[in-house]
């Protein structure tokens, strides 16, 4: 389902070059739940980012679902990612001058959904993440976990096959963060494939697998037993 | 050094009232090391703002150094904040036109330190927390955990004697995160006052005392053994 092969990216700030991904191999499979560790700044955004086709490789090559991404254009990235893909992100990227409950109906706005079903469908994930009281309000307005599961939030709403969650429990105390991977855990057993990004060992361990990152590189592949 | 009494802070939004704080009263003594934990959305950053002067109660009184807060004018507050307190915000804060450097720099800049001066100690502080090599990039070129220890290294650069640090390690792996923190206990051996958020018992540990919030109230306060 996501194969990447010596995937690199380079990013190029003035004069300086940085290598956050240097060769990065991996092969995941329908409905694994895998998660991501590593320390700061060892590229697992970045390597988020790619495979949520929100940026291009800067060599190697990514296959999604038997498609080759790399010759999509960029409309048809957007497609494909609004369709399959529900991100995550590190640092939420909400809508300032939006709603929580405006926020989560962005995929489902993009998607052609219908007002009414929009609305309704946007109320039902915010009460999933516990947040239906708190709709009407804008980020400033909102906790940094309330934030924090809004992003969730609008990532599960367009019932997507592909979760990538960039480390997702953050911002939230220990008992709003077992909440959140309880949902995980059952959008799993449905058939979602995830992706989660952590640094906490209780998060990863409900994961079935965890590939651990240092300095661009993947340095570890192990089966979690048990999850 | 600070004390508050009855501290109540109520948000209006739309008809919509929201009491983050229901009536707090605490005496923090010179040279403590507090941790303050709870739920998400329970009031802990609502309580650090005010503590932090960013903001003001809607009811009660706060006595930070012997001087009565409410008193004073929004400058007279920008002066007192300025120079005593260091802040470590939950979501960084950082001005993205600016590199890592300059966002160090800022409060040096407001207590009308010299720019060699000014460049000198900001560099300083960014190789405490390991960033030298990253101090000409700007907020959206660095990692999320890279953003978080430039938030880390502007409180610090001022040599404030509070720090009020709001999830200082969310974003960042185990180790780093003991880093940071052996920065914090050197600082507090040195006389800091430390008051800081966290929903992780480990960093919790580091401290002397721990405060519990749940819905706007204070509902415990206890001694850590051996911290
Ligand atoms: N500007 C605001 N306007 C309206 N409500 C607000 C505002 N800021 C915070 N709130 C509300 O006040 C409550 C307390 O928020 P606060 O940010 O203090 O929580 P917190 O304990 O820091 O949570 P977290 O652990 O999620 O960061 C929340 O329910 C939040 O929705
Ligand atoms: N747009 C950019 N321009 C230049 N360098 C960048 C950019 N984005 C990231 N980097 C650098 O690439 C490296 C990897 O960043 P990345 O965000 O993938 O790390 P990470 O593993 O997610 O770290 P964290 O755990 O701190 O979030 C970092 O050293 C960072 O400074
Ligand atoms: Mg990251
Ligand atoms: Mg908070």
């Amino acid at each position: 389902m996501i194969r990447i092969n010596e995937a690199r990216k380079t990013y190029h700030t003035g004069t300086v070059e940085v290598k956050a991904l240097r060769g990065v191999s991996v092969h995941i499979r329908p409905n694994e739940f895998v998660a991501v560790m590593g320390p700061s700044g060892s590229g697992k955004s970045t390597l988020m980012n790619l495979l949520g086709l929100l940026d291009r490789f800067s060599s190697g090559t990514y296959v999604l679902d038997n498609v080759g991404v790399s010759e999509l254009s960029d409309n048809e990235l957007a497609g494909m990612r609004n369709q399959k893909i529900g991100f995550v992100f590190q640092t939420f990227n909400l809508l300032p001058k939006m709603t929580a409950l405006k926020n989560v109906e962005l995929p489902l706005l993009y998607a052609g959904v219908k007002p009414v079903e929009r609305k309704s469908r946007a109320m039902t994930a915010l009460q999933q993440v516990g947040l239906e009281d708190r709709m009407c309000h804008h980020p400033n307005e909102l906790s940094g976990g309330q934030n924090q599961r809004v992003a969730i939030a609008r990532a599960l709403v367009n019932d997507p096959a592909i979760i990538l969650a960039d480390e997702p429990t953050g911002a939230l105390d220990s008992r709003t963060g077992v909440e959140i991977m309880h949902i995980f855990q059952e959008l799993h057993r449905k058939g979602v494939t995830i992706v989660l990004v952590t640094h906490e060992q209780e998060i990863a361990a409900h994961a079935s697998r965890i590939l651990y990152f240092r300095d661009g590189l993947l340095v570890g592949d192990e089966i979690v037993e048990n999850p």
